[in-house]
């Protein structure tokens, strides 16, 4: 079985007001690459709806490429780690 | 912050500041990401606060040993968590054996603590650190709210996950905060800034595009060229400085020589004790004296105070010196060794004094030449105002930005070093609650209070104005009116890449006369420049964007700076400047051209009135140097009879091109 791992898939500026349509969209979005929107509950780590759009999933790599092909997806990176200074 | 507020120009004594004129920031709610905050310490009372601004949309979240109905309050308005990002990366669950931690806002670190109180916290009278740096701590806007994002865990000395950064800055950004405080980096090379692994750079553009200022440290990999980090121009980038502060520590020879070292040493005074050397015979004779590899026997140390040599700045060399020396016996230790500004304590009141080679090398002969050496080392003593002077800290990361050294990196410098504040009960190194620490960490809230005084006088200034006003006042004098300098090896004057516009001066930032203003069609212009896609450069603004076919000129976004880092022959480029003084006023242009090259200025004379708010004006740069050069600094100040806005100029000609003499 593949390794999952967090990726953030980045959507740019917010299109939709109602938060709650844009977290549906998210659901959707990766739904459309997991198989089902449970999975896509399941996936998920975060949903980007309020100063900007996108979200942060558990995701193999083949899931983070297929992702990254989408229409209105930007960009798909992985995760990463920052520190105090 | 016992000091650095008064070094600053904002002593509570004095009634005419911005300080008092901003109603100490009442109204203004500061956001902080970073390890959460110890609810309890006094720093953060609410006392003689009014209501929670209306506006404010966050909450305050439950979690362990952190109850939202007692440990918020008119002070603490918002306190959240978020985790999931860190706990993919670093495995579940969070592992709070070795370092302590708590699932819930509550900081088990004291780095946000720390940060958090420093930027707006209450006054506390009569604090010290074991009688060090004795004074009153409160925050730069001490009734300004805040709002804590924890989004770093105490995990190998504090780790964030940029999924999780984000998340926080989407919430903060629907919360209602004013501004934000991230003591935060990453690690070299930088991501580009479109690229969300960075999180901070994409989340900032988001904030600051909503009028939310976003105040990031520089980092702490100084003295070294290019190595500053939150390079992003939207971000307000922090440099860290000392204060005119010091802590003297008397060192006395058994020949009744005393030498001044420094020191974080409390303990008790032991009267006069054997001093040793460790000599070394062989290949490398002074490797047994040594700070980072002492060889030490116990029989020869036990009860003496030993003096090494250190070969490199950083604290590790000081750690693993002592522990060697205690180990063995020893009761105290001498450091020789390139300054690096920052002060430990070593643990147990055992001393540790920090001195420069050239003392380091007289205590040595003395050694040498003593049939009995014997020293006693004195407890620290608190220095203040003259004959102490700010420098820019040896650990502060410097400039150019390695993603676009035109945009210059970083904006400004505060004070960062030996800062006293609250901290978590949990903190090792803590004296009833308050801590000493350093870093461009502790300088970041600094002007993040800074920057909340100034939104609570000018709520409508955007944040690039806000950035315009604190570089173009910044001071890059000391009190003497002598040049700043900048720790390094040697020591040197400073200059932009050190300290960008100079220390913070919030009195001037208050009434700057002109600001060169920015607004997101600024920002398109620096990404189509920086040759980001349209597709890219439109999601992250939101508006349909197609750069022009020929790339604009990165050296035309409107910042207050002015950075030519590769100059053939000359350059032209533009800038616009909006009056914020009184309607009609006249600004004549005083140009220090920077060694070797040609500044002009056109129109060289600026004049406002109450329908001309806004002008442009062109400066030519040309070089009489025919050789790749380094960086040459001088400055372009407009001038009327209230005000002198200054912003920098750095030009560095290169004739030949893509040869890798950057930095």
């Amino acid at each position: 079985e593949a390794k999952s791992n967090v990726y953030i898939v980045y959507l740019g500026e917010r299109q939709l007001d109602d938060p709650k349509l844009v977290t549906d969209s998210h659901h959707d979005l990766l739904a459309s690459v997991v198989g089902s929107k449970e999975v896509a509950s399941d996936l998920m780590v975060y949903s980007y709806r309020h100063g900007f759009t996108g979200f942060a999933a558990k995701l193999t790599e083949s899931q983070a490429q297929k992702l990254s092909e989408l229409p209105g997806v930007v960009r798909v990176i992985p995760n990463s780690l920052h520190r105090l200074q | 912050t016992t000091r650095s507020w008064d070094f600053l120009g904002l002593s509570s004594h004095y009634p005419t500041n911005v300080l008092q004129n901003s109603k100490m920031g009442d109204g203004v709610i500061i956001g902080v990401f970073d390890t959460g905050v110890w609810p309890e310490s006094k720093a953060f009372s609410d006392e003689g606060l009014g209501p929670i601004p209306s506006r404010w949309k966050g909450v305050c979240k439950s979690g362990d040993h952190f109850n939202a109905a007692t440990h918020c309050n008119r002070k603490i308005i918002g306190a959240r968590w978020f985790i999931d990002g860190f706990l993919a990366e670093y495995g579940q669950p969070l592992n709070t054996s070795e370092d302590p931690e708590y699932l819930s806002p509550r900081d088990a670190n004291g780095h946000g603590t720390h940060t958090s109180s420093t930027a707006s916290g209450s006054y506390v009278r009569n604090i010290s650190y074991k009688g060090l740096g004795p004074g009153t701590i409160r925050g730069g806007a001490p009734r300004a709210r805040l709002a804590i994002y924890k989004v770093c865990w105490n995990v190998l000395g504090g780790q964030c996950a940029s999924a999780d950064i984000l998340k926080a800055f989407d919430e903060a950004i629907n919360d209602g905060v004013d501004v934000l405080s991230l003591s935060i980096g990453y690690s070299l090379p930088l991501f580009s800034d479109v690229d969300e692994r960075d999180g901070i750079a994409t989340g900032s553009f988001h904030a600051v595009a909503r009028g939310i200022t976003v105040v990031c440290g520089a980092a702490n990999d100084g003295p070294s060229a290019q190595t500053v980090q939150n390079t992003a121009p939207w971000i307000l980038t922090v440099a860290a400085s000392t204060i005119d502060r010091a802590f003297p520590t008397p060192i006395t020879l058994g020949n009744n020589k005393t030498f001044l070292g420094q020191a974080i040493f409390t303990g008790k005074e032991n009267g006069f004790t054997g001093l040793t050397y460790p000599e070394g015979t062989g290949l490398d004779p002074a490797s047994a004296g040594s700070c980072q590899a002492l060889l030490l026997n116990s029989t020869l140390i036990a009860g003496k105070v030993v003096l090494c040599f250190a070969s490199v700045a950083r604290r590790v060399a000081i750690r693993s010196a002592a522990s060697t020396v205690q180990e063995a016996g020893g009761i105290g230790l001498i450091i020789a060794k390139n300054p690096s500004d920052a002060l430990i304590e070593c643990s147990d009141g055992f001393p540790c004094i920090e001195v420069d080679y050239e003392i380091g090398t007289r205590i040595l002969y003395y050694i040498r030449s003593a049939k009995i050496p014997t020293v006693k080392l004195s407890p620290s003593k608190t220095l203040i105002g003259k004959p102490v002077s700010p420098n820019v800290a040896f650990f502060s990361s410097r400039g150019p930005s390695s993603i676009a050294p035109q945009i210059l990196k970083p904006d400004i410098t505060a004070p960062g070093v030996n800062i006293l504040a609250a901290t978590s009960q949990l903190d090792q190194l803590m004296d009833g609650g308050y801590a000493i620490l350093s870093g461009t960490s502790m300088a970041t809230p600094h002007v993040s209070g800074i920057v909340a005084l100034l939104k609570a006088i000018h709520p409508d200034w955007s944040p690039a104005a806000i950035k315009s006003a604190l570089i173009t006042t910044a001071r890059t004098k000391d009190a003497s009116g002598f040049p700043l300098f900048a720790e390094g090896s040697p020591k040197k004057l400073a200059n932009p890449f050190d300290f960008g516009g100079g220390i913070v001066n919030p009195n001037g930032a208050a009434d700057p006369g002109l600001v060169y203003d920015m607004g997101t069609s600024d920002y398109i212009h620096y990404l189509c420049a920086m040759g980001y896609n349209n597709s890219a450069i439109s999601r992250l603004t939101g508006q349909s964007t197609v750069c022009p076919m020929e790339p604009p000129s990165i050296l035309d976004v409107n910042l207050p700076s002015i950075t030519v880092s590769s100059l053939r022959n000359s350059a032209t480029l533009t800038r616009t400047v909006t009056n914020v003084g009184a309607p009609k006023s006249i600004y004549k242009a005083v140009i220090e051209p920077p060694t070797g090259i040609t500044v002009t200025v056109r129109p060289h004379i600026l004049v406002f009135n109450s329908t001309t708010k806004k002008i442009s004006f062109n400066v030519t740069v040309s070089a009489a140097h025919e050789v790749n050069t380094g960086y040459f600094f001088g400055s372009l100040t407009w001038t009327n009879e209230q005000h002198a806005v200054r912003i920098p100029l750095s030009v560095k000609t290169k004739i030949l091109q893509s040869y890798a003499d950057d930095n």
